[in-house]
């Protein structure tokens, strides 16, 4: 099986799903009794569970339709294409298409609808294609499957519970000891009070919130949250990173461990990379950077180490003479110690362990203190 | 002079390859001056990487197994590079 780059899921475990239109191939009811069946086969063996809504916007739209169809992927006529579904999120992620120009049927003399149904909902719950012939997620349509007693494979079964465990157990059946999440380091709570970061960036107008080998990544159409594994996006990357920014005008966001440097430029992370940081002009004695930020207008980025601060001409590519400076002499207020360092609102928010200092850079004066995770609307 | 009947044909499977390599195999459209040779490189190492994932003998060549399972229907989702 495959989960989709990012593996992304849903952060939830009841799912809405709305059927928008109808093909004209089969009575309504018919196509409603096979979406409802398609997704009682990933409710089986899950601990997700779906209801349906008739109007408004609901987690998987559900749509018939023929050629160019509002996406990117127009569908093709008959046969080759036969419908198409996008991972969890918000908006049209998790959507499922069905190609209208198919003959859908409710037994196997065409397309049959609830089989294209129950694979295409496995997109919309995060899986990808698999190589086993005999899964469900398998991309070419397969028309001698045994449609009455039809299973999911074990790699489905697979696949789905690597996202989303298997089904809870009710109440009233015998509860088998589970083992408890790790506790500890391995999965910090987002809305833990003590919570601190290694490091924040922004990144194509998200915020990405870096601790251990994990990060959140926050935006306007994603206000909840997501958690992903550094390494689930940039597999070259370390963990435990100290400090990031991103140069806009680059499209590249730097990443900072030890005396080491990396570039991503979205999902890619820069062939010539790891550099080390003594190729920026800081001088030996600088062993690491703790927090870094990059000031889009001025062109001009800060590095923060210890106590002292740094700036960086982007345009020059070079260190400014006069530097290091005291952080406390040029941003009076600011806990020293700095952890990470995010522009927004035309704030400066300086990160030191649990809080955070909004900064008005103009006023030169620290505006307010806040808890370092007051970004995820705890 | 107007292509032969084979000529034809081939041209036939080698556009149904170049689009199904372009729609689920990350082929990139802008090889096409090259795909019209069925021993370009990049074509060639799609058409592996596709009879690999679905199960068919890797022969880099747009052999009649490949070409059927081409032609069946299935899902519009990319098997590689998202």
């Amino acid at each position: 099986f495959a989960t989709f780059p990012g593996e992304p899921k849903w952060w939830k475990t009841h799912l809405t799903y709305r059927i928008v239109n109808y093909t004209l191939d089969l009575p309504r009811k018919v196509v409603d009794s096979a979406i409802e069946k398609a997704l009682r086969v990933w409710e089986a063996v899950t601990p997700l569970t779906f209801s349906r809504l008739d109007e408004g916007e609901a987690d998987i739209m559900i749509l018939f339709a023929v050629g160019g169809h509002g996406d990117f992927f127009p569908f093709d006529g008959p046969g080759n294409t036969l419908a198409h579904a996008y991972p969890p999120g918000r908006g049209f992620k998790g959507d499922a298409h069905f190609d209208d120009d198919e003959q859908w049927t409710e037994d196997k003399s065409g397309i049959n609808i609830f089989l294209v149904a129950a694979h295409e909902l496995g997109h919309s719950l995060g899986l990808s294609h698999s190589r086993d012939a005999e899964a469900l997620m398998f991309p070419v349509y397969n028309p001698s499957t045994d449609l009455a007693h039809f299973r999911l494979s074990q790699d489905d079964v697979a696949g789905i519970q690597s996202l989303y465990g298997p089904p809870t157990v009710s109440p009233e059946e015998p509860t088998l000891p589970t083992e408890r999440p790790p506790a500890g380091p391995e999965t910090p709570a987002m809305c833990d009070p003590e919570l601190s970061f290694d490091a924040i960036s922004t990144l194509r107008g998200e915020k990405l919130f870096f601790k251990d080998r994990h990060f959140w990544r926050i935006s306007y159409q994603i206000p909840e949250p997501e958690f992903h594994l550094i390494s689930s996006f940039w597999p070259s990357l370390p963990s435990g990173v100290d400090a990031a920014y991103e140069v806009t005008s680059k499209d590249t966001v730097f990443i900072f461990k030890g005396n080491q440097f990396w570039a991503i430029r979205g999902n890619e992370a820069q062939a010539g990379y790891p550099k080390d940081i003594h190729t920026l002009g800081f001088p030996s004695t600088v062993r690491k950077i703790d927090a870094a930020i990059s000031d889009a207008e001025k062109k001009k980025t800060y590095f923060f180490v210890e106590d002292k601060y740094w700036r960086f001409d982007e345009q020059k590519q070079s260190m400014e003479p006069g530097f290091p400076r005291q952080t406390a002499d040029d941003f009076p207020g600011v806990d020293p110690k700095v952890d990470a360092v995010l522009e927004a609102f035309g704030f400066l928010y300086f990160f030191s362990g649990p809080s955070q200092l909004e900064f008005d850079p103009n006023a030169k004066q620290v505006t307010r203190a806040l808890k370092s995770n007051s970004w995820f609307n705890c | 002079y107007p292509l032969d009947r084979a000529a034809k044909e081939e041209d036939a499977s080698m556009d149904l390859a170049q689009q199904y390599l372009e729609n689920y195999y990350n082929l990139a459209k802008d090889v096409k001056q090259f795909a019209r040779r069925r021993d370009s490189g990049p074509v060639v190492k799609k058409i592996q990487e596709m009879q690999k994932f679905l199960g068919l003998e890797v022969t880099g060549k747009l052999d009649s197994n490949t070409l059927e399972v081409m032609a069946k229907p299935r899902c519009g989702v990319p098997d590689v590079g998202q």
